[in-house]
């Protein structure tokens, strides 16, 4: 969590930031910060703060996040082809790995620079590249049985945007992702209510 | 909020939910959260807890959000398409009631439902049907000027998806999403590391 808002902070070009105003801006008590920032190691500076960059990717180094997690998609529709060729995934901490479809007519065909393959081909790709994290663009029909296949596969982390409730199996979380969750609480706060 | 956590719930299919399980699933305190609905005219029955549904619907229908609220996209490639054809807004509490495009290749075509209409028609468009909310799947270059059109048309939030900076005006609040950073909460999760 300090790490999505830290990244928010970059994001911003936020250099430099004291445990104040961190607390103000995440909604968490200021001496918490500092307490859960020196048990990593981190000190700020009196009267300075912390030096965003420097912090995040000392985070990023403790929690392991600093090496590239491959990702694989499966179903390369309209969704499944705008994420593999999201820019932020080409690179850095997650890449985008592998592709796969069952129509016959995508599979062979090249999506930003990797060849769909066909969804019989997952498991070698995924121990090839050790890639553990999933990504479902299927039609929701197509939802569980793709979340199998990538659980079987040795995948443990799968995002889902499939509109379907996924069955999860130990070893492998889901989760679901719904513009409609994201619209409301955008609602919300631009509506102003301050009601929770 | 609450809504947000009852629409989990009703995703799942849970009919009824005691405060008690309320507060360990969404890290809230019983206490809290039955003060807190009782705010909203809502009792739960002792030993059998909240009706998860009815409680739903009371909340969105306090927040006003039981009317339909329009949404516009503006870029209609890859993201735009799968967002505009997601049955989940199709219809409901938002509903896609617009769709631009500045490629005449894709103005007049149809998607979803809606023909493709230019930059230019947006306003007149927002106006006539009392939008308030818009996505951005242009490509990064254009979501700063794809904002300002938004919020010159009277549009209250902003959902961005480019990888772009957007600054904000006073009266359209926007928010930037990139998978990435939902990708690190869920890689977090799954690597089970219990540090924040
Ligand atoms: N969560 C959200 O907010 C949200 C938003 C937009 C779209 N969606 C959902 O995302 C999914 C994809 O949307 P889209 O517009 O790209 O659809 P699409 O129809 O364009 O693409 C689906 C792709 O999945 C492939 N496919 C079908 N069954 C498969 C299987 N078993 N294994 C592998 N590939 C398979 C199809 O051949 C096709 O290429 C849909 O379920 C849609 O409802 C969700
Ligand atoms: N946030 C994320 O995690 C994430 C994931 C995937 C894609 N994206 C981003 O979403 C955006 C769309 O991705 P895509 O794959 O659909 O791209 P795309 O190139 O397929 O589609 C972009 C569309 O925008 C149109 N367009 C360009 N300038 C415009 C303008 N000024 N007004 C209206 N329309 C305009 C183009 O004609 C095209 O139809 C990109 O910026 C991409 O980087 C973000």
């Amino acid at each position: 969590m300090y790490l999505r808002c830290l990244r928010k902070l970059q994001t911003e070009g936020v250099e430099r930031i004291s445990s104040n105003a961190m607390a103000q801006r995440f909604h968490l008590s200021s001496s918490q910060i500092r307490k859960d920032l020196a048990a990593f190691g981190e000190f700020g500076i009196r009267g300075v703060g912390y030096e965003v960059d420097a912090l995040a990717n000392h985070l990023r180094e403790l929690m392991g996040l600093d090496r590239t997690h491959g990702v694989v998609v499966v179903g390369v529709g309209n969704l499944g082809t705008a994420l593999s060729r999201f820019p932020g995934l080409q690179r850095d901490t997650f890449r985008v790995v592998g592709l796969f479809d069952t129509d016959p007519a995508k599979v062979g065909s090249e999506v930003a620079g990797h060849v769909v393959r066909p969804t019989e081909e997952l498991a070698d790709v995924v121990a090839e590249t050790g890639a553990r994290l999933g990504i479902l663009a299927v039609p929701a029909p197509a939802a569980q049985a793709s979340y199998d296949l990538l659980a079987d596969a040795g995948v443990t982390a799968v995002l889902n945007f499939a509109p379907a409730q996924i069955k999860e199996r130990a070893g492998t979380s889901v989760r679901s992702i719904d513009i409609r969750v994201v619209l409301e609480e955008l609602a919300h706060r631009s509506i102003a209510l301050d009601v929770p």
